[in-house]
């Protein structure tokens, strides 16, 4: 049974893009096949996975069901490819019936062929999100360990219960992913609130500041091929081995 | 002549709530009297100036064409607030006849009682943020020193060059602002090539990353009241000389 999960913080500047490519792949070295799907215009995970303008993307599949173009990164990793022009299908889909649904339906065939479903979200809560979410039903949500991030985690709740109340969906919480935690006083206080509010819910791995994430993302590779040696690669892996 | 500016990156994260905070204030000690705008639905802005649910906010203006709520910091720092509510705006800004122009028409005359106008941009491309674009006409683009946040710059300058063939307005660069630098070699590289790039629409100043940055945040503080010593506040004096 795939498990689909989909990245979400509207908070800006998280760690979304850079936990999807990295856990995804962390996964495929744990012996799973997954699918990487980019549902933000602004396409970051398509370009850290090295592709710039894919011909066809989820946009077509989005507004034209097209088929699924596949990006095969490696024979276990596979991508999803975002492009700009994605930005246009926000106005298209409030005004198609079930626009909301679009994505759950594109990928109902599909994603039975891997073991995960990642979904890199938009630093917004807007209709590409939501499809996301119900394509999903399962969300994990990333926090920097900074204050600002921490603010939306309640918004995040509410839109999950108002999916449920509306639309009858249910929406779990995978769990809640602390990124860029150093040990700053800031960091650590942050960590104690978020823990003592979320308790259970809250990942035991942290995702720890490391320089060596970001020059990754430049190389286009992810933190295993980068430097597998690195902090990055080890607590990524630590979070793959709690979801499988 | 008041100088209205945008502070905008659709990439999440790049430091635009805490420039235009730490900026404004740097203006009101150089004495200017600064009107900051939070056109944010996450209202981060707001919340980084100790506000939370304001019983009228930038929602009832661009909706309701009410009187425009302001919130005095001190004398001379003022703040237009943001609400969550905001983000039900978009959909109705699309379907109203100059849906685009509502804050420019809005701020109008208020306006004119400041030196500067700072707007703190969600981090989107959406009718929210072209609101901005439009009611400024001067555009501050915040760019971490990490590689995917300069991956949008060609974005944000193809954005401005449709809305002066579709709306003949012209939008001027007020300059490029990197923010979060470090002594590392992937901050070196962006530095370099952001300024290989953009030349002398590079500001000269550079906003060091600095924890205590996050830390007055978490305090609703500015940086000059949580430690006037610190780079960070240093640094946004330094930017804010470069533009008075
Ligand atoms: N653990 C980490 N340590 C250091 N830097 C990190 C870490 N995780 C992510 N980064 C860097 O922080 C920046 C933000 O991360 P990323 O782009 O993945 O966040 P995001 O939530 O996807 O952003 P957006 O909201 O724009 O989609 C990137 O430049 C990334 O390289
Ligand atoms: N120079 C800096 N040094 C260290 N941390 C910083 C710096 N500037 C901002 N930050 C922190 O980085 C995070 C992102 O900054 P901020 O929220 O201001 O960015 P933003 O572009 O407004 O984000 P969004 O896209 O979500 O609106 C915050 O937690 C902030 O405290
Ligand atoms: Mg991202
Ligand atoms: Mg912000």
């Amino acid at each position: 049974m795939v498990k689909i999960i989909s990245l979400v913080n509207h908070k800006g500047g998280v760690g979304k893009t850079t936990s999807a490519l990295n856990l995804g792949k962390a996964l495929t070295l744990l012996g799973k096949k997954v699918l990487l799907i980019d549902i933000d215009p602004q396409a970051n995970l398509t370009l850290c996975c090295g592709i710039e303008q894919p011909a066809t993307s989820i946009y077509e599949v989005l507004m034209e069901d097209a088929e699924i173009p596949i990006c095969e990164l490696t024979d276990k990793l596979h991508l999803l490819p975002s492009d700009l022009v994605l930005a246009s299908a926000i106005n298209k889909l409030h005004t198609q019936i079930g626009g909301y649904f679009k994505l759950k339906k594109s990928i109902k065939t599909i994603s039975k062929k891997y073991d995960f479903v990642l979904i890199d979200c938009p630093p917004s809560l807007d209709i590409l999100t939501m499809n996301a979410f119900i394509a999903s039903q399962n969300l994990l949500i990333v926090v920097q360990s900074h204050y600002l991030s921490t603010v939306g985690l309640q918004t995040i709740l509410d839109t999950i219960t108002e999916i449920k109340e509306n639309l009858d969906i249910e929406i779990n919480i995978s769990g809640i992913l602390l990124t860029q935690t150093a040990h700053t006083n800031i960091s650590k206080a942050v960590i104690d609130t978020v823990k003592n509010i979320y308790q259970n819910k809250v990942f035991a791995t942290h995702i720890r500041q490391s320089v060596k994430l970001v020059e990754a993302s430049a190389e286009h590779k992810t933190i295993f091929e980068y430097d597998e040696k690195s902090s990055g690669a080890v607590d990524y892996m630590a979070l793959a081995k709690e979801l499988v």
